[in-house]
């Protein structure tokens, strides 16, 4: 049992910090177990520390710090034990645009052999997507349809307004 | 393994009559206005899984997610979940439907290729190709920044499921 | 005391019927009462119907139209007893584009006597403003300055990208 | 009235140095990449104007609040708010700083034009000119769509204060 968790603890936490590293350059994350000699005895730490900030108080994080953290382990995770399919509502509410692009790349390249089914009002992230699906609501009841490019739904948007 | 479509019937605002979602394999963008009918996809899968509460559904309870309208109600909240098997569940079929049917009444009916099975026993089947409760994999919109705020037990709880 | 409160729930509630149908055209939103006959025996629901749907279950609204009743509950407010400045911290965080733009506009008309400091990270919101402040990280402290036009830190953010 | 600007020292991540924060009437966006500072201009304001808990400054405790970085620490977290006063305050100054130095022991020293006073009587100061401690006029990051989950007596609370 140990050594499942170990196996577990050990390959998430080298996937977090490639991870992170990639999502957020020059900073670093990891996780640490709290008994090192008895990990059952307590629990696991998470050190954050963007480039040029110190490690601190994980809720002293901003939105967007929070929001690439969460996904970095998510994507570790991921690595490790892939689910056939992600779903991710509006995940880049707090992202910039640069931040935005990343997770959008990060997405891609881990679409090859897994589904991502991602809702977003971006039309940056929305554009490294293989294939748009468009939602609008006509009296209450929502339509869905294949969109073959985002000019459409805009103007679907400018519709509804 | 991947959701090839989503048939809903009476599912939230998806209206009374047979609707296809179509999604596909890769990355799949769903776009469109505020209060559209986007993270009601979200909700359709977590409810046909069962990997759902009725609070992340943002129901009150099962028979908030029968679709209504100016007085006019669906019979049911019907949701097909249309799977493509690569080998992620050890059965022959390419093709896996899971659907779950709720009722004015609250009821539940879930099936597998049309043959009715008990949620426990969904849950198990779907535990096969990787898809839990908490299998981190579903993020409804407004969760992602809580993430971090777990409790350090929590986090170890979370690797332990896993391992 | 009754009738402090009376004025004030009706007040405010014409300031909200009135700017929720701006926000969300086609749209309705008021409060009313749980006990007319005795206003301090209960409280005050919220009945919202957004343009072809039923008022219903106030938790089965989108996120963004949670965000534009919530907004037009704080502006009915605000017009009943103005606070000298407003701050607002990615309220737009969920609004899609044709939303953002209203609440835009609306910001920048009440603006004219009332102070508004609102967080953004959507250019559209900001191309609202009178003023731009902006904020960068360099080795972990806070710069700030003001901004002469988007494309400043655009350049910004690239940077620190 | 409308708040000129913030002058920070020491107070989270404007380092240790003073530093002024412009702002001044009218329609102000704080625009600039995650992680930069731009939330922490709120945090300033509700600290200094006594309309803070450490829950929503996101501190654990008041000395979270001082600027620290590999190792070196500022000696506080000190804020000024310049309040143009155009009537809205019962006082001839058409200028008024309110200011909040928090030590590294946790101690908190407010101050209107310079001269000390209890948190009690700042706050009832700033009513006069219609700064509550929850005027709603204060929405931080993540917060605005939780206002619709609000209880009706809370709600009733909150028309209640106003009136
Ligand atoms: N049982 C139901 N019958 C009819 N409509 C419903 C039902 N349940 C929910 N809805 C409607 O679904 C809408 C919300 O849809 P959803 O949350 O999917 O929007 P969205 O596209 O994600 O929008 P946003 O971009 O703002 O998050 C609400 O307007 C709500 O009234
Ligand atoms: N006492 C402190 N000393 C140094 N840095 C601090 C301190 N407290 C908070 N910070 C830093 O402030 C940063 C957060 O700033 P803030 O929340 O204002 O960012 P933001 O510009 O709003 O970003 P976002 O767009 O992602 O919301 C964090 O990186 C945090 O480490
Ligand atoms: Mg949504
Ligand atoms: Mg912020």
């Amino acid at each position: 049992k140990l050594n499942a968790f170990m196996d577990a603890f050990n390959n998430i936490n080298k996937n977090l910090k490639r991870i992170y590293a990639f999502l957020s350059p020059g900073g670093k994350a990891e996780m640490e177990l709290e008994n090192e000699h008895d990990p059952f005895a307590g629990g696991i730490n998470l050190r954050v520390k963007p480039r040029g900030k110190d490690v601190k108080y994980l809720e002293s994080m901003s939105g967007g710090e929070k929001t690439i953290t969460a996904l970095a382990l998510i994507f570790a995770i991921q690595e490790y034990k892939p689910s056939p399919f992600y779903y991710f509502d509006e995940v880049d509410a707090h992202l910039d645009e640069a931040n935005a692009r990343k997770v959008g790349e990060l997405i891609r390249s881990k679409s090859r052999d897994t589904q991502f089914i991602v809702v977003t009002l971006k039309e940056v992230l929305a554009s490294y997507a293989d294939k748009l699906i468009g939602v609008t609501a006509r009296g209450g009841v929502s339509k869905v349809f294949t969109v073959n490019n985002l000019s459409e739904i805009i103007l679907e948007e400018a519709k509804s307004a | 393994t991947y959701i090839e479509k989503i048939v809903v019937e009476g599912f939230k605002s998806y209206g009374k009559d047979r609707l296809e979602i179509p999604l596909g394999k890769g990355f799949v963008a769903v776009v469109g206005p505020n209060g559209a009918g986007k993270s009601n996809i979200g909700d359709a899968i977590s409810f046909a899984l069962g990997i759902a509460t009725t609070k992340n559904l943002r129901a009150k309870n099962l028979s908030y997610l029968i679709f209504s309208r100016n007085g006019e109600r669906a019979e049911h909240a019907y949701v097909e979940i249309h799977l493509k098997n690569d080998g992620s569940f050890p059965v022959e079929e390419e093709d896996i439907i899971i659907s779950r049917r709720v009722l004015r009444d609250g009821r539940s009916i879930f099936k597998i290729n049309g043959v009715n099975v008990r949620e426990k026993d969904l849950k198990k089947f779907l535990a096969k190709a990787h898809i839990y409760e908490d299998g981190y994999n579903v993020v409804m919109q407004g969760t992602i920044t809580q993430l971090t705020g777990m409790s350090p037990l929590g986090r170890r709880r979370i690797v332990e499921d896993i391992a």
